[in-house]
């Protein structure tokens, strides 16, 4: 574990905090993509199917953390679709999941280190998460804005992956690990949000709300 | 053994 990776999943943590303050404190789920949310838990529960398939006593954090996002995220999707539905902005939320999830489980056939099943649900949830924020950054630019809680959930999630970035730099150079997979959709995932990043850092920071040109 | 798929990374 370096510094690099904790602050990640610290942001990682924080990002789905911030979310799930904002959905129960507002009650509202305006201006949040349900389908992103979906993705996510989709991601989540892919990617830690170990946790189902031998249930080792929760001896440590990494168990606990995967149970965490997993819950977390499925509380999510439980707020946005069913208590506070009437909420959803369905309409605006109309980026097509099916032209996200089938490309990436086509990859992650092509493209892995193993072919077999845990290591290509492995890969699939990698390739996934790399662009599952997708239908959250369409939903803003067809609202034309975004809440302040939601941009400091969007530079959250975006940090998260740009950190682990940072960690697989250090352990490429102090441990020579490297995960190519994971490396280059992390890259991926993080360009997506560099738009976002310099509205962030130019508008919220300085108190003013994102507000994209219509 | 399947554990030892298992990544160290979350």
């Amino acid at each position: 574990m370096n510094i690099f990776r904790l602050f990640g999943d610290l942001s990682h943590l924080a990002a789905i905090a911030i979310l799930l303050l904002k959905i129960w404190k507002t009650r509202s789920c305006a201006g949040v993509s349900g389908k992103t949310q979906l993705l996510f838990a989709v991601c989540f529960i892919t990617r830690y199917i170990d946790l189902f398939l031998h249930f080792v006593s929760l001896y440590n954090t990494e168990k606990v953390m995967k149970l965490i996002y997993i819950s977390a995220s499925v509380f999510t999707c439980y707020l946005i679709f069913f208590k506070f539905k009437a909420t959803y902005d369905g309409n605006h939320d109309s980026m097509r999941a099916e032209f996200l999830i089938v490309p990436a489980a086509g990859l992650a056939c092509l493209i892995n280190t193993k072919f077999d099943a845990i290591e290509i649900l492995w890969t699939f949830s990698i390739y996934l998460e790399a662009v599952a924020i997708l239908p959250q950054l369409f939903l803003i630019s067809k609202t034309g804005e975004a809440e302040t809680i939601t941009s400091h959930y969007l530079f959250a999630q975006g940090s998260y992956r740009a950190l682990y970035i940072l960690n697989w730099i250090y352990r490429y150079h102090y441990e020579s690990h490297v995960d190519t997979i994971a490396i280059v959709a992390g890259v991926v995932q993080t360009i997506l949000y560099c738009d976002f990043f310099y509205l962030y850092i130019t508008k919220v920071v300085k108190g003013q709300k994102i507000v994209l040109p219509a | 053994d399947i554990m030892d798929e298992i990544k160290d990374e979350l």
